[in-house]
């Protein structure tokens, strides 16, 4: 035998039920929040990514008066080459010597072929470019690089991103308050389920 | 309009929310790639310091053995070649080299600035991530609402069945069990502490919030 009478079934059923339309409200609240934060972040990007840009180009001007000046340094002649030469002779194998010991110790795998990739590359610098600072200059090119490469991506990924949002916020569900609060309240119980909750087929037919 | 009363417009509530989801999503997946890619990792400066950690510097000099540069401090024959004076044979020359240290220090210095700038930039796109990762969780269910709403029941919760177990050696305690089906779901069984009387107002409100976890939970599974 039912416990409860069908009317206090139907009667709890009501008091859930007020429950739950409750929190659908509570979640539609919730999103046109969240959608104003993104908009306040996107403000904060956007300011940011002026900085950026900025930072950017003084970055770039400092890089190409190095280049600048690393390309006229090249152009003298090489003035210590005696001592230079000398010195350099005695460096390559302490450097190779160092590195080594320091890639079998902590990389551990493939000690042969850097070694000979090592040595090959000592072999066709010059103490020229250790001189001029040449793998400082070349670490901050491949910086430059890399960091482009990051923007670009991140950029891409964010202009993508914003004209799905920017369809989405657009929609009337985030521009326009409904007029009549007793049908803006489409959960508003108990009443009646507003027509829309029905689907549509059950509504033509 | 097919749903004059809707306060969403011409179109519906269905229609309005289930085109959310599907961009939201889309969002997303146009976003969360970048941040799983190796590449998208901002630079480590410390490297161009020579402070890097050993696992850059092994993949510095695998790739590259300008890496093993780094280490010319610890040679005094490498060392000395950086302080070689050319300045009595050319003097313009130590001028050049001057400037251009100089004007490398610079490039350092604002490369590591718009480096924390660039960190800062990622940090803000991974707010608007997690946003959209909110936005996701917070709205999912309802927007599947519509979708679940097939029944000619206006009710958006309905309740089967309520019954009441006396304590025996498996409950030591009574307990109420209500059976609800959210929307058109699968039944969904809340178990209610016998203290708890049914004809409490907060009763029900209890048992809802319990049937929504539960059906919230489902949903994200």
């Amino acid at each position: 035998d039912p416990l409860v009478s069908d009317s206090e079934l139907q009667e709890m059923s009501t008091q859930g039920s007020k429950y739950i339309d409750k929190e659908i409200q509570n979640a539609v609240k919730g999103v046109k929040e969240i959608k104003n934060l993104i908009e306040k972040t996107n403000e904060e990007r956007k300011s940011l990514l002026s900085t950026l840009e900025e930072a950017k180009k003084k970055k770039e001007d400092a890089l190409e008066e190095t280049r600048d000046s690393e390309i006229k340094l090249k152009a003298f002649p090489e003035v210590c080459n005696e001592t230079m030469m000398a010195l350099w002779e005695e460096c390559k194998p302490c450097l190779k010597q160092t590195c080594m010991k320091f890639y079998a110790r902590v990389c551990r795998s493939g000690s042969g072929l850097v070694g000979r990739q090592l040595e090959e590359f000592l072999n066709q610098s010059s103490p020229f470019y250790f001189w001029m600072n040449g793998d400082r200059i070349d670490s901050l090119l491949e910086s430059d690089r890399q960091q482009s490469h990051v923007l670009d991506a991140m950029q891409d990924s964010f202009n993508r991103v914003s004209g799905i949002m920017d369809t989405l916020f657009q929609d009337r569900f985030f521009t326009h308050e409904p007029q009549d609060t007793h049908y803006f309240s489409p959960f508003n119980f108990p009443h009646r389920r507003p027509h829309f909750l029905y689907p549509k087929s059950r509504l033509v037919r | 309009s097919i749903l004059p009363l809707s306060p969403y417009g011409p179109l519906g509530f269905h229609d309005v929310f289930q085109s959310f989801l599907e961009m939201i999503h889309q969002a997303q997946q146009a976003m969360d790639p970048q941040f799983h890619r190796p590449a998208f990792q901002p630079l480590d400066m410390d490297f161009m310091r020579g402070g890097a950690d050993n696992r850059t510097v092994c993949k510095e000099i695998r790739h590259n053995s300008t890496g093993c540069l780094r280490m010319k401090d610890q040679c005094e024959k490498c060392k000395e070649i950086l302080s070689v004076d050319c300045s009595t044979n050319n003097p313009a020359q130590a001028q050049l080299r001057q400037e251009l240290n100089d004007s490398l220090q610079v490039a350092e210095l604002l490369t590591q600035r718009y480096n924390d700038l660039l960190q800062s930039y990622q940090r803000k796109m991974l707010s608007t991530s997690s946003l959209l990762e909110q936005l996701n969780d917070q709205f999912s269910w309802v927007s599947q609402l519509a979708n679940l709403t097939q029944g000619e029941d206006p009710a958006y919760l309905h309740v089967s069945t309520v019954t009441t177990r006396t304590p025996d050696s498996d409950t030591p305690s009574q307990v109420t069990e209500v059976v609800v089906k959210l929307f058109d779901s699968d039944p969904i069984t809340v178990v209610m502490p016998g203290e708890f009387p049914k004809d409490n107002p907060k009763f029900m409100d209890t048992v809802a919030e319990k049937a929504l976890q539960e059906y919230r939970r489902k949903k994200r599974e």
